[in-house]
């Protein structure tokens, strides 16, 4: 229904645009419906990394196209409380900076939910209560290993450095 | 609710039973190139209902059941369960621990449990209805995928959020 | 023509089949030529990682699709000897081995023809002759600063890690 | 052939005149997020006549030239030289450095020079020809593209094969 969406979609744009400054560190960003009936219109995004001019979020680079979706992701699931994430390598693409900026969002969001993080990140990995290595030991097959606090050194082999 | 545990048996990559226990808090998953990261997603995914073979990187049921290597046999099917606590009824059910399970087998069929009755994939879709955690949730993003979400056309991203409302 | 192309086909086949199996540290792959008219033909691949069966390439992992395509890319260039290669983070899903025998492969080409990479990677910055930082001191605005030897280690704030 | 530099001026976020100079063996170029590298990429695709705004994120002329920050008005043309140390002939011309330059307005006006004189895309089109840097070059990867290489379809790839042959 009409009313069910666009409640949902304020509630969304709300958020998104509080997730994206935090993200980045200032600058801003919104979400606006497409002209049209409410029920089929499209969702456009504006972004505006700090400092920069409003643009069309095709001229953002791969990092900030990276951010602003993980804003949109939290936005979206904000909606309804879920009890577990699961990304697979999110932080490939961000820098020093932003990936901090990502890990104290997600330790904020662990305190509620579970967080899955697959990453090749060192500071990713630090960041984890547990830490399971996958490893082809034997060539073709996966085995799962528990990695002691003290392995995450060990572990650094599997990061991505 | 909190995950307890994913098992899986036969699932792409992973011949042997293995078993991940996810406490509270942030769990990472590390590992060299190929060799299974992404295949623990694909089978969270799979096992709470996901009917489309090329969000899963694969083509065909076989895809999903281990097919050999080197040293080991292709397997005849696969087996995946993934345990809840429920003890905040979080699911509309009143098992205090709710254990999801999708067997399938390379002639094709596939069998869902729960709590090791057997039961319908429906059955498994109307108790996640509402958790978010659906087909096209944002809280499960395989790799690759954070940057589509953005260079979607407006319509498109229009339909992931009616999917993830 | 015909004769053109295949020449080159199987000149292309040939140089990626060595490739792939250096970059891999083993296993094999090949290309094929669909089914029809040559002229028209399509251009599959069929790889197998070391100690893994021979699969649909749709299977492969991100790391393992990308250092496929590095050494399709390397065998297409093989054919005409071009000046320059211009590589933007091809390097970001690579595990730790993988990098570094993507970079060996790397050094060798740089014997005959320039390589410029753009890279968050700490390893790959490692193997440039030269560095140039971009930067926005003044945001919005972007400005190259040439970094010598010994500021590698404060190029090291832009690494990914 | 070598590359020996670089000159751009008001493309993207390039609002002042900015020179790389090329030495042999590899070149790494670092930085945050969003500080114009993959910009530069963009420069050296535009100026060897890439005619496909989409192909460098954009949509239209305009987002190319320098667009203003904060601190900066627009600017009203972007211009890009690339220069070439031709000493062993390897481009069909006499000359034994050649720059090419692409100028834009925001107009949407494109002019061409080859060595400083005017000429035509074509012209510049021609001279590149043999070279492997063509549009489809497979010398030149863009930030995200290394892996679409191995998901496009078979027919598609024999597209990106007969324009690097
Ligand atoms: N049905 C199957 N039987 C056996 N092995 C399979 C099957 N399906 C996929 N695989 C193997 O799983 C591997 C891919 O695993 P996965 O994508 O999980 O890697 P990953 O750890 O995520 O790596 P990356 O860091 O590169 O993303 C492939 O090498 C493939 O051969
Ligand atoms: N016409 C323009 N005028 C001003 N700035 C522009 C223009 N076009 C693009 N930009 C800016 O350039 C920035 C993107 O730069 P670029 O894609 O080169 O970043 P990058 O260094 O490659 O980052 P990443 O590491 O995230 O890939 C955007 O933030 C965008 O605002
Ligand atoms: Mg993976
Ligand atoms: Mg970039």
């Amino acid at each position: 229904s009409r009313e069910k969406f666009l409640e949902a979609f304020y509630e969304i744009k709300a958020e998104f645009e509080s997730l994206f400054t935090n993200l980045f560190g200032g600058g801003q960003a919104t979400l606006l419906l497409e002209e049209g009936d409410i029920l089929e219109a499209g969702i456009e995004i504006k972004a505006q990394p700090p400092g920069k001019k409003l643009q069309s979020i095709a001229l953002l680079s791969g990092g900030e196209k990276t951010l602003t979706a993980i804003a949109l992701v939290f936005a979206v699931i904000s909606v309804k409380k879920v009890p577990f994430y699961l990304f697979d390598e999110v932080d490939a693409a961000l820098d020093e900076a932003n990936l901090l900026r990502f890990l104290a969002l997600i330790k904020d969001k662990a305190e509620a939910s579970q967080i899955i993080l697959i990453t090749h990140r060192r500071r990713s990995m630090e960041e984890a209560h547990l830490l399971y290595g996958v490893t082809m030991e034997e060539k073709g097959v996966s085995k799962i290993l528990a990695l002691r606090l003290e392995d995450k050194n060990a572990a650094a082999t599997y990061e991505s450095n | 609710m909190q995950l307890k545990k994913l098992e899986v048996y036969g699932f792409k990559s992973f011949a042997d039973k293995t078993v991940i226990e996810f406490p509270a808090g942030i769990t990472a998953i590390v590992g060299p190139n190929g060799s299974g990261k992404s295949n623990v997603v694909d089978a969270i995914r799979w096992v709470l209902g996901e009917q489309s073979a090329k969000e899963l990187r694969g083509e065909k049921v076989e895809d999903f059941i281990f097919n050999g290597s080197k040293t080991r046999h292709k397997l005849g099917y696969t087996q995946v369960s993934l345990t809840f606590d429920n003890c905040d009824s979080y699911l509309s059910t009143d098992f205090n621990e709710v254990t999801i399970t999708r067997k399938a087998y390379r002639s094709g069929e596939s069998e869902y449990y729960l709590n090791k009755s057997r039961c319908r994939l429906k059955d498994i879709q109307e108790l996640f209805l509402d958790t978010g955690l659906g087909r096209h949730s944002f809280a499960m993003i395989s790799q690759g995928q954070v940057e589509s979400l953005i260079e979607a056309r407006p319509i498109d991203r229009r339909q992931l959020f009616d999917d993830a409302c």
